[in-house]
């Protein structure tokens, strides 16, 4: 099964 | 004090149109730069980052930065009262509660004006990386909004493989599967028919084809979507808004653990 990660993990936060 | 002259009105309807289907609340922020927006959509997801640069404005008036808390839907409503040849002016006092929509025809025997309020919204922003992609893909916009339809229509998730072949939009469902191969081509009449893939590695990514949809709301803005892709790495699905600006929309692949 595919998890979905959100945004933030990717990006960060300022 | 701000006012923002655009002569495109259509523009501005066009994008609230791509945006408010995702975005409930966001804060448009007014710098020189230019009219722009940073948010995520209610799952944090995905993002969105719209930029209108402020050489694109017939007239920009900005005294100092400003963030205006606006409903996306409300806005998209008032924006639907002005005509597609509108010119569209926004007007905002330093520390307004307001904001006022402008409308003119393009012969000015119409003048309307629309006052919408202001919200405060909590929002942080997200520093975005440049980031070197694996593979870039240039489509007519039309045809990328065609296929994710089609292949939301069997399944929920669509593989995007990069490889020399070109580039196959996958998916599978209770129903079956489908797979969707779009070669790079150049052998076109109008520059805007084309399909250019510049490819570093191969890529393969899985998204939720339902943002993907979301994404397309866009179409109308430009005639070709620009797809970046690097393993791990959210998606970036790009329109250009005339030769002012961008749409971008990222979203977080779905990884297999």
């Amino acid at each position: 099964e595919n998890v979905q990660y959100n945004i933030e993990k990717y990006f960060e936060r300022f | 004090m701000l006012e923002l002259r655009l002569v495109q009105g259509g523009l501005l309807k066009k994008v609230l149109d791509s945006l408010k289907d995702l975005v409930n609340d966001a804060n448009f922020d007014c710098s020189a730069t230019g009219f722009s927006l940073q948010a995520m959509d209610s799952s944090h997801v995905a993002l969105v980052a719209l930029l209108l640069r402020s050489e694109g404005f017939e007239h920009y008036r900005c005294d100092r930065n400003l963030s205006l808390g606006m409903n996306l839907s409300n806005m998209a409503k008032m924006l639907k009262c002005a005509g597609n040849d509108d010119i569209v002016t926004i007007k905002a006092d330093d520390a307004a509660d307001s904001v006022t929509f402008m409308f003119e025809s393009p012969n000015q025997d119409k003048i309307a004006d629309f006052d919408m309020k202001l919200m405060d919204i909590d929002s942080e922003h997200l520093g975005i990386p440049e980031a070197e992609f694996q593979a870039i893909v240039r489509m007519p916009s039309a045809e990328f909004a065609r296929i994710c339809k089609d292949l939301s229509t069997i399944g929920d998730t669509v593989v995007i493989s990069v490889t020399k072949e070109g580039v196959k939009f996958s998916t599978r469902g209770d129903i079956g599967t489908a797979n969707i191969v779009c070669r790079h081509n150049t052998s076109v009449d109008k520059p805007e028919e084309a399909t250019i893939i510049e490819m570093e590695e191969t890529v393969s990514l899985t998204f939720a084809l339902r943002y993907m949809n979301s994404f397309t709301k866009a179409t109308p803005l430009a005639n070709q979507v620009t797809i970046s892709l690097s393993s791990d790495l959210p998606v970036v699905v790009e329109y250009k808004v005339a030769e002012m600006g961008h749409i971008r929309f990222y979203l977080a692949p779905k990884i297999e653990e």
